[in-house]
């Protein structure tokens, strides 16, 4: 699964999830992925998040809607993160998750369970694309 | 600082964070367009085999894909699920936000949708994908998402009928399932 998030010089912001699903899932079965909230979410007031993971867990704890909402309430990006993580492992310990959150300044980070996740960011002035390694909670 | 991208995994998914930010240089472009723009590069080439077609087939060997993209200025969302026989399911998903007052279209129906806007009708299986599904199938359809059913499916392949006795808390993923087999 893809999620990724954009934010303008204006200020601006988008979000985006596009993904196959699950490998041999039962015919029908839709994922975290499409879901406002859960594949990603975005509001230009707070921030953005995109989600990749276990989506069947995933998709019931709308971690993405949740970070955004934790940033608005003052929260980092990075504790927004950890946060959404630490919600959907309380409930499944199991659960693989990754996320990756951005606030409408551009501050950004990620939390991640059961393995370890990579995200990717290029900014102004970057040549390339940066990878940053997140280990699980 | 801006433009920023950011975006889940590395490697080859790093192709979507550059083709993003190329497009949101641009000053033409909006950050919408550059999300689709990333999403698009993805799925063209495939990412992972987890994003695009000839990924992740069900059980049926057929490869479906969902999509969403939303506009953060106005919260406006498109979405698109279960999506058969259409490639780019972003490009879809930015035309039901673009073209309709709804959120999220599934299945059959959301073809129609695209192929009435105007994309192609192909499939989204290949040789790899009919080959994981076929090697599936070989090895007793493992790993498998069904629980509560006979036969046993974490043993048998189906068809499955639900089973008589008490039903069983599965709230854990398959232990077994692979690196691969997520969204």
């Amino acid at each position: 699964t893809l999620s990724l998030l954009a934010l303008s010089p204006s200020g601006s912001m988008a979000a985006c999830t596009t993904t196959n699903g699950a490998s041999h899932k039962i015919p029908g079965r839709v994922g975290d992925g499409p879901i406002p909230g859960s594949g990603s979410y975005v509001d230009s007031t707070a921030g953005a998040c995109g989600a990749t993971g276990d989506g069947d867990l995933m998709m019931r704890l709308l971690p993405c809607y949740q970070a955004v909402e934790s940033l608005r309430r003052g929260l980092s990006a990075q504790e927004a993160a950890d946060d959404a993580v630490r919600r959907i492992i309380a409930r499944y310990p199991g659960a693989r998750t990754g996320i990756v959150v951005m606030d409408n300044r551009g501050e950004h980070a990620a939390a991640a369970s059961g393995w370890e996740f990579t995200y990717s960011y290029r900014g102004k002035g970057m040549e390339n694309a940066e990878v940053v390694v997140v280990k699980a909670l | 600082s801006p433009p920023l991208i950011i975006n889940t995994w590395s490697g080859p998914f790093t192709a979507a964070t550059n083709a993003a930010y190329l497009t949101l240089s641009n000053s033409s472009s909006t950050s919408l367009d550059a999300v689709q723009a990333g999403c698009q590069a993805c799925q063209t080439n495939q990412c992972d085999n987890t994003v695009g077609f000839g990924g992740s087939p069900d059980e049926s060997c057929e490869t479906t894909l969902d999509a969403l993209i939303m506009d953060g200025q106005t919260l406006n969302a498109g979405a698109v699920a279960n999506l058969r026989r259409v490639k780019d399911a972003v490009g879809v998903a930015r035309h039901v936000l673009d073209y309709t007052q709804h959120t999220l279209l599934a299945g059959d129906q959301a073809t129609q949708f695209a192929l009435q806007n105007g994309f192609e009708e192909e499939s989204l299986s290949t040789e790899n994908s009919l080959r994981a599904c076929h090697e599936w199938r070989s090895n007793n359809c493992q790993p498998n998402y069904r629980s509560n059913v006979l036969p046993n499916p974490l043993s048998s392949c189906g068809p499955y009928s639900p089973s008589s006795t008490s039903l069983t808390q599965n709230n854990i993923p398959n232990p077994s399932s692979s690196d691969h087999s997520h969204d």
